[in-house]
C-alpha cells in the first residue's frame, strides 16, 4: 500500500468520523441527506461482499468491517433515534434512489470484468458510489445554512477519491502497469461532481466566510 | 490495455 492510498483511506474514514461526531454530539443531522447515506449502504453491502469469499489483509477486513458498521448506523441514527431523526431535513431531501441505482445497475451488468454475482456487484457499487454524493450535493445547494462540520465532511469525503486517482497513476507506473478503467473512469466521474463544491468550499475558506452554495 | 482484475482496495 503507498501514501496516496492510504490517505485516502484515511480522509474516508475521518469524513465518516466528523459525520458520526456531528449527529451524536449535537444530536443533529441538519444538512445531511438520508439519501446518499443509504446509498453507501448499498455501496458497501454489495462491494465488500467478498469478506466471505477472500481475505486481502487484516488492515481490509478492518476497514470493511468499520465502513459496514458506520454507514449502517448513520442511517440507523437519521431514521430511527427519537431526537436526531426530527432534525432530518425530509422536504428537501427529495432526490430519488432509484434514478441513479437503476441505471448504475444496468451499467454493471454491460461492463464488468467477469459475469458472475459478486463481480457484477463489485463493479455496480464502484458506479454507484461515483454518484451517490449526487443527493446530498442537491440538499447543500437547497441550505441555506451549512454548518462547519457538515461542510467538512463533504470536502473530505470528495478529497478521499482525489487521493484514490493519485494512487493510481502511482501504481500504474510502480505496479507492472496494470490497468483498471472502471474504478478510474468511476473515480474520475466522482471526484468531478466535487469540483464545483471544492471551489466553493476553499474560496470561503480563504476569505473566512460561511459556506454557501449558490442556487 | 487489458483490465486488470485485482480487488484489492476499499
Amino acid at each position: 500500500m503507498n501514501v496516496f492510498r492510504l490517505a485516502g483511506d484515511m480522509t474516508h474514514l475521518l469524513s465518516i468520523i466528523i459525520l458520526l461526531l456531528k449527529i451524536r454530539a449535537t444530536k443533529s443531522c441538519t444538512g445531511i441527506s438520508l439519501k446518499t447515506q443509504e446509498l453507501y449502504v448499498i455501496v458497501f453491502l454489495t462491494r465488500y461482499l467478498d469478506l466471505f469469499t477472500k481475505y486481502i489483509s487484516f488492515y481490509n477486513t478492518t476497514m470493511k468491517l468499520v465502513f459496514l458498521g458506520t454507514s449502517i448506523s448513520i442511517v440507523w441514527y437519521m431514521r430511527y433515534h427519537k431526537v436526531v431523526k426530527q432534525t432530518y431535513n425530509k422536504d428537501q431531501d427529495t432526490f430519488r434512489h432509484y434514478f441513479l441505482a437503476i441505471p448504475c445497475f444496468l451499467l454493471a451488468l454491460l461492463i464488468h470484468h467477469e459475469f458472475t454475482v459478486i463481480e457484477v456487484l463489485w463493479t455496480f457499487s464502484i458506479y454507484l458510489e461515483a454518484v451517490a454524493i449526487l443527493p446530498q450535493l442537491v440538499l447543500l445547494q437547497r441550505s441555506r445554512n451549512i454548518d462547519n462540520l457538515t461542510g467538512n465532511y463533504v470536502f473530505l469525503l470528495g478529497a478521499y477519491r482525489a487521493l484514490y486517482l493519485v494512487n493510481w497513476v502511482y501504481r500504474y507506473f510502480t505496479e507492472n502497469h496494470l490497468v483498471r478503467w472502471i474504478p478510474w473512469l468511476s473515480g474520475l466521474v466522482q471526484t468531478t461532481l466535487y469540483a464545483d463544491f471544492f471551489y466553493y468550499y476553499i474560496k470561503s475558506w480563504k476569505n473566512n466566510e460561511k459556506l454557501q452554495l449558490p442556487a | 490495455f487489458q483490465e486488470t482484475k485485482f480487488h484489492d482496495e476499499l
